[in-house]
This record gives C-alpha cells, sequence and structure tokens, in this order.
C-alpha cells in the first residue's frame, strides 16, 4: 500500500508527470490562470495556510464539491482534472519551506523564474539517478543573465533545497538525498512560470 | 533541507533502500507517528516528493470499544549509525543488526544515532481484533466516514534508543545571510541550523497499513492492499453541493 520509499523513476518521468499537470492548469482560462497565480501570490510564505487550502481541495474533490477561483468579472469554475493538477502543485509548494516559498514570490516579481527552472531542470536531467555526493561544473551562461541580488536569491532558493551553486567555477554540489525537495522545487517552479507567462 | 529530514531520508535509504519504509518529514510531529496512530494519506500525490501521509491526533485504540490494551509493540533490532548524512557514502552492514558508517563530511564525527525498529505484532494485532470492535460514533470515525477519507495505522517505526544532537559541518552555512533577505523577514529561517537534538524514543522511520471498516463496527488491516481499497464503504457520503472559493 505504501509506496514512498525511494524512486525508481528517471528525470524524464517527472518532467513528463509535471508537464501532464502543468497541461491541466494551462486549460484555464487567462482570468483563471490570473486568479490562481494571485492566490498563490498571497498563500505562499504561510505554510499552514498553504496546507489548509491542500486539504479543503482535497475533501472538495472526496465529496465531490465545486469549487471557484474568484475573479472578475465571473468566478472561474474548475474541473476536476483542473482541481487534481491544483492539488498536485499545492502538494510540491508545501513540501518547500516558508524561507523558500517566500523567494519564490520574489522571484516572480522579478521575473527570474524561467532562469532558475532551467538551472534546477538542467542539474537534475544530468544528476537524476546520481546516488553519490559530488562536485559538478555548472554551465557558464545558465546564471550569466542575473544581477547580484538576483543571483543571491537563485542561490538562497536553490540552496535551501540543497542544490548548493558556488560561483567560483562555476560549479554545484549534487547531493543524492536532497532529490525529492528539488523534484518538489522543480515542480513549484514549473507551476508558477506557467502562471506567470501571460501576466 | 531540514537536517532532520536529512537524516530520516539517509537512515529510511540506509535500511530499506527501494522499500515502503516512510521517513518522517518533521520533527515536532514524531509524537503521532507511534505504532497504532492513524495517519491520512495526501490524495493527490507523487512518488517523486513523497510526504504522503498527514497525522491526526487519535490511535486505533482512541476509536475501539474499551476493552484490554494490546501488548507493547515489539522490538525487532537495534542498530547504530554514525555520520548519517553520509551514510550514502561508505554505508557497510558489519552483521545483520548494526550498521557503521564512515563519514567525510557532514556530522560531526561524535555523532551517533541508536535506533531499534518496534513492530505490531500479527497475535496482539489478531487478540485486539477479536476483543474491540470500531466505536461506531466516535466523531472522529464518523467526520472521516463522512469525508471519505482513507485512514491508515503506524504499524512499524525506527526510533531513537537515545537523545543525540546532530551537527552540521557547516558547508554553505551563512551564505544567504545577507541585509538583501531582512526585509523578506528570512534572515531568520534561511540561516541553517548548526545542530538538532533529537530527543530518545523519537520516530524517524515507520510503515503503515490501511485501515478497512466493515459495516458498522467491524474493522480489518488486511496484509496487502491497493489504490483502489477505501477504509470505508463506498456509498455513505452524502453528497452535497458546496462551493468553496479560493482566494
Amino acid at each position: 500500500a505504501s509506496d514512498v520509499g525511494e524512486m525508481h523513476e528517471d528525470f524524464k518521468t517527472l518532467k513528463e508527470e509535471v508537464q501532464r499537470e502543468t497541461q491541466e492548469v494551462e486549460k484555464l482560462s487567462p482570468v483563471g490562470r490570473s486568479s490562481l497565480l494571485t492566490s498563490l501570490s498571497h498563500l505562499l510564505g504561510k505554510k499552514k495556510e498553504l496546507q489548509d487550502l491542500e486539504q479543503t481541495l482535497e475533501g472538495a474533490l472526496d465529496k465531490g464539491h465545486e469549487v471557484t477561483l474568484e475573479a472578475l468579472p465571473k468566478d472561474v469554475l474548475l474541473s476536476k482534472d483542473a482541481m487534481d493538477a491544483i492539488l498536485y502543485f499545492l502538494g510540491a509548494l508545501t513540501v518547500l519551506s516558508e524561507a523558500q516559498q517566500k523567494l519564490l514570490v520574489k522571484s516572480l516579481e522579478k521575473k527570474i523564474l524561467p532562469v532558475q527552472l532551467k538551472l534546477v531542470e538542467s542539474t537534475m536531467e544530468k544528476n537524476f539517478l546520481q546516488d553519490k555526493e559530488g562536485v559538478f561544473p555548472l554551465q557558464p551562461d545558465l546564471l550569466s543573465s542575473l544581477g547580484e541580488e538576483e543571483l543571491i536569491l537563485t542561490e538562497a532558493l536553490v540552496g535551501l533545497s540543497g542544490l548548493e551553486v558556488q560561483r567560483s567555477g562555476p560549479q554545484y554540489t549534487w547531493d543524492p538525498d536532497t532529490l525529492p525537495h528539488l523534484c518538489a522545487l522543480y515542480a513549484g517552479l514549473s507551476l508558477l512560470q506557467l502562471l506567470s507567462k501571460n501576466s | 533541507m531540514t537536517m532532520f529530514e536529512n537524516v530520516t531520508r539517509a537512515l529510511a535509504r540506509q535500511l530499506n533502500p527501494r522499500g515502503d519504509l516512510t521517513p518522517l518529514d518533521s520533527l515536532i510531529d514524531f509524537k503521532r507517528f507511534h505504532p497504532f496512530c492513524l495517519v491520512l494519506r495526501k490524495r493527490k500525490s507523487t512518488l517523486f516528493w513523497g510526504a504522503r501521509y498527514v497525522h491526526t491526533d487519535y490511535t486505533l485504540l482512541d476509536v475501539l470499544e474499551p476493552g484490554s490494551s494490546p501488548s507493547d509493540p515489539t522490538d525487532s533490532g537495534n542498530f547504530s549509525f554514525k555520520n548519517m548524512l553520509d551514510a550514502r557514502v561508505e554505508g557497510d552492514v558489519d552483521v545483520p543488526k548494526t550498521v557503521k558508517v564512515k563519514g567525510t563530511a557532514g556530522l560531526s564525527r561524535s555523532s551517533t544515532l541508536e535506533v531499534q525498529t518496534l513492530s505490531v505484532a500479527p497475535t496482539a494485532l489478531e487478540n485486539l481484533h477479536k476483543e474491540r470492535k470500531l466505536s461506531a460514533d466516535h466523531p472522529f470515525l464518523k467526520e472521516m466516514r463522512e469525508r471519505g477519507e482513507n485512514l491508515y495505522v503506524v504499524m512499524e517505526v525506527v526510533e531513537t534508543l537515545q537523545e543525540v544532537t546532530l551537527e552540521r559541518a557547516g558547508k554553505a552555512e551563512g551564505c544567504f545571510s545577507l541585509p538583501f533577505f531582512a526585509p523578506l523577514g528570512l534572515q531568520g529561517s534561511v540561516n541553517h541550523k548548526e545542530a538538532v537534538t533529537i530527543p530518545k524514543g523519537c520516530v524517524l522511520a515507520y510503515r503503515v497499513r490501511q485501515l478497512m471498516v466493515n459495516g458498522k463496527d467491524e474493522w480489518g488491516i488486511p496484509h496487502i492492499c491497493n489504490d483502489s481499497m477505501q477504509t470505508f464503504p463506498p456509498g455513505e457520503k452524502p453528497g452535497e453541493g458546496k462551493f468553496i472559493l479560493i482566494q
């Protein structure tokens, strides 16, 4: 019954899983996506409230209740698949610490989510099945577009998931025990990037 | 990732690679993951970041009719770990019940984690099943039944034998504690803690099995279950059509 334990999958499987869920969110109208982004921006950094929302949504799905997103001019009714997908991403976001959630909001404001997503994706792609800790070179152009503040923000965000980036080199330290956290960060970044794309 | 999570994940990996031992995420919750504790499973979750079980405030014994208490969970082995964070590097099983790990970096050399596994004995469970029925009117059960939740019982735990203070060897600490983060209120939370004290008897990892309820007060904990099984018989949920607004 319990299928927690270790994961047997590769990065491609994670990427496909995340893509499947983002596609469901993408089906929301622009107003719906914008409303969802606003809601999440307010909740990120408040872990308890995020968890409460997760539980409420789970309950609503179980009971077959309808869920709507507050929006103007008209509230947006969520399909079951959209609720499922939102629940998936809430699960990922609640894995992150409050500090990371706040850093995500800050990154959203600074519009650096695509760079952060690329950084996480690139390192995971190379090391997903790597079960030994090690230091690896980082593609220099991955961070070259970031200014000092953005760099610090990014280092902190990924560092809190266990991906230590060193500017000298540049290089990063891979720690296989942090993989679940990085997977959650990857999913969280994917969702927020999608939602912020057209906003 | 917190030090506690690092340790529990490394422990689960070491004791039960690719198995169903679930590492505990949060030190504060350990008392709610003892044997017989009832936990909920997150409805929509993934293998990739786990965290599938959520604690409740009840144990199986709380929701059964009063009666004799089961025997204490049995101890099925002690283990000793050194430098848990480096377990993956040079883990080596010397004798069946002892794992010694040499480390290179990470935890302080003096940190040794002594743990034991405790599990609910099959006979204890059988006796409990024979002697005590479900307290059908228990408010918690009523609520869970109404919500159609699936309940799981913690059947096995890995817990600490001694209090232990684990220290991180301080790589990358401090690099985020820049004034830049002060407006975000992150100064305190971004700085990594360098030590954590894990109390004696603290659950670090656990195994669960699904609770099944038949009729009003019959219950069981099957050995094998799958995703389609439901704790409460289907068709008992009231189907109100409420709206929930997100914002």
